[in-house]
Parts: C-alpha cells; sequence; structure tokens
C-alpha cells in the first residue's frame, strides 16, 4: 500500500513539467527514504534524477518498495486536471497496475480521483558516484534559462567555460558568435539572486544547448540553478526543491574531434 | 567538428 500526501501539489506539477521533455517514460521507485525516479533520454546523452524525500510529505506510507512505470505525458495530462492550489495525494495498492492521483481543493469542496493505468518499463539505472568537480557555479535559474534560450537562437552548442573572475557561456553559428559572461556577484540584496562560484581549476566543457534548454523546464521549481563542472564528466544542472529534494540533470559533453 | 559523447562513457549501468 502507497500512500503520498503533498499539501503543496502544485510542486508536483512543475516536477512533471521539469522533466517530460527529456524522458517519455520512467519508472516512479517509492521507498523508506522518497519518491524517486532516475531516466535518461532516448538517445542516452542525458539523464535526469529526482528525489522528493518522505520528510517533505505531509503523510507517507510506503509499506514496501514500489516501482510505478508510468507515461510521463499521461501523468501531466492528469496533473494538470489539479488546480494550483489543491493538495495531492498519490495511492496505490500492492500488485495493482494503477495508480490514482487524489486532487483536493483547500477547503475540501471539492475532491477529485484520476486512476492511471502503469505500465511496465525496462529500467536502466546508472551508478553515479560522488564526484569532486573542478568548478560549482551557483547563479539565479531565470538568468541560466535566459541565457541557454539566447544563445540557441545562434548556435547549437555552448562552450562553458570557468575562471575565478566569472563563467562564459559561447556559441557561434552560421550569423555570427556570442559570449555572455556573468560574474561573481556575492554582494547582491538577495541570496538567491548571486552569481557565487567555487572553482578548484579552471574547466572548459562544451554541451548541446537543446538539452540544457530542456533542464531549464525546472527554472519554476527554483531561483537558483548549480552547474558543476569537470573535464572527464558529464555536467550536473541542480534545481533544489525546497526542504524537499532536487531534480538534477546529467548531460554528457561534446568532445573536440 | 565536436563529437557527441553518451552518458556510458563515463557512468556504468547500476
Amino acid at each position: 500500500m502507497l500512500e503520498l500526501r503533498l499539501v503543496q501539489g502544485s510542486l508536483l506539477k512543475k516536477v512533471l513539467e521539469a522533466i517530460k521533455e527529456l524522458v517519455t517514460d520512467a519508472n516512479f521507485d517509492c521507498s523508506a527514504t522518497g519518491f524517486s525516479l532516475q531516466a535518461m533520454d532516448s538517445s542516452h546523452v542525458a539523464l535526469v534524477a529526482l528525489l522528493l524525500r518522505s520528510e517533505g510529505f505531509e503523510h507517507y506510507r510506503c509499506d514496501r518498495n514500489l516501482s510505478m512505470g508510468m507515461n510521463l505525458g499521461n501523468v501531466s495530462k492528469m496533473l494538470r486536471c489539479a488546480g494550483s492550489d489543491d493538495i495531492i495525494t498519490i495511492k496505490a495498492d500492492d500488485g495493482s497496475d494503477t495508480v490514482t492521483f487524489m486532487f483536493e481543493s483547500p477547503n475540501q469542496d471539492k475532491i477529485a480521483d484520476f486512476e492511471m493505468k502503469l505500465m511496465d518499463i525496462d529500467s536502466e539505472h546508472l551508478g553515479i558516484p560522488d564526484a569532486e568537480y573542478q568548478a560549482i557555479v551557483r547563479m539565479p535559474s531565470g538568468e541560466f534559462a535566459r541565457i541557454c534560450k539566447d544563445l540557441s537562437s545562434i548556435g547549437d552548442t555552448v562552450i562553458i567555460s570557468v575562471t575565478k573572475e566569472g563563467v562564459k557561456f559561447s556559441t557561434a553559428g552560421d550569423i555570427g558568435t556570442a559570449n555572455i559572461v556573468c560574474r561573481q556577484n556575492k554582494t547582491v540584496d538577495k541570496p538567491e539572486e548571486a552569481t557565487v562560484i567555487e572553482m578548484q581549476e579552471p574547466v572548459s566543457l562544451t554541451f548541446a544547448l537543446r538539452y540544457l534548454n530542456s533542464f531549464t523546464k525546472a527554472t519554476p521549481l527554483s531561483e537558483t540553478v548549480s552547474i558543476s563542472l569537470s573535464s572527464d564528466l558529464p555536467v550536473v544542472v541542480e534545481y533544489k526543491i525546497a526542504d524537499m529534494g532536487y531534480v538534477r540533470y546529467y548531460l554528457a559533453p561534446k568532445i573536440e574531434e | 567538428l565536436s563529437r557527441q559523447t553518451g552518458l556510458y562513457s563515463f557512468f556504468l549501468l547500476a
């Protein structure tokens, strides 16, 4: 028996919007730790890892570990029927081939339940070791989204270069080139507006903008984003979900031939 | 020219 009640149901709506472009079908794993997902895009170039910790739910009952295969487009269709202030409860019985999403309006005057068929999905879990990154950039998530969007109108790939002075995003295309430098800026009124660079050594890596733009669908989940870079690893783009967990995206770099 | 690498070049199946 599984029963997860989330008063801030809008979080779940935002999570689905953040991952459904990248991944079509995925297994949601439920354990005592929390509600999680790890899935790669169809080309095995990008991976999304979601964690919503059990403590973040108002009620969390998960009698045994459960893996529920879902089409994310269909989950999104169901969750779009929930109001933005609704309380969302996810329910499933052991051995059942369906999951139920229950939506309650804040004053309890409207209760809806949507039952969705589960599917069998062969999931490929990657072991992702903890790593020391050469550079970690924290910046406003809206700024990062704007940069990715702007650069993708010029080129297909971005070179992200980190030095002590700042982080540079560069692209080149048929019509010309573009460089955007964000300097370290800790002295802002609000911490979420800061750009902070933790650097062990300078690093420069190339990535496909198409994927980074897809990651920025998570922008509504967090005011800030962190970008962790090492020359021999996929980049990690992390959006923290307040008090609950995170959505992390991993993207394999492009390498000069 | 740059070549797109895949995640399997970096991570192993768990």
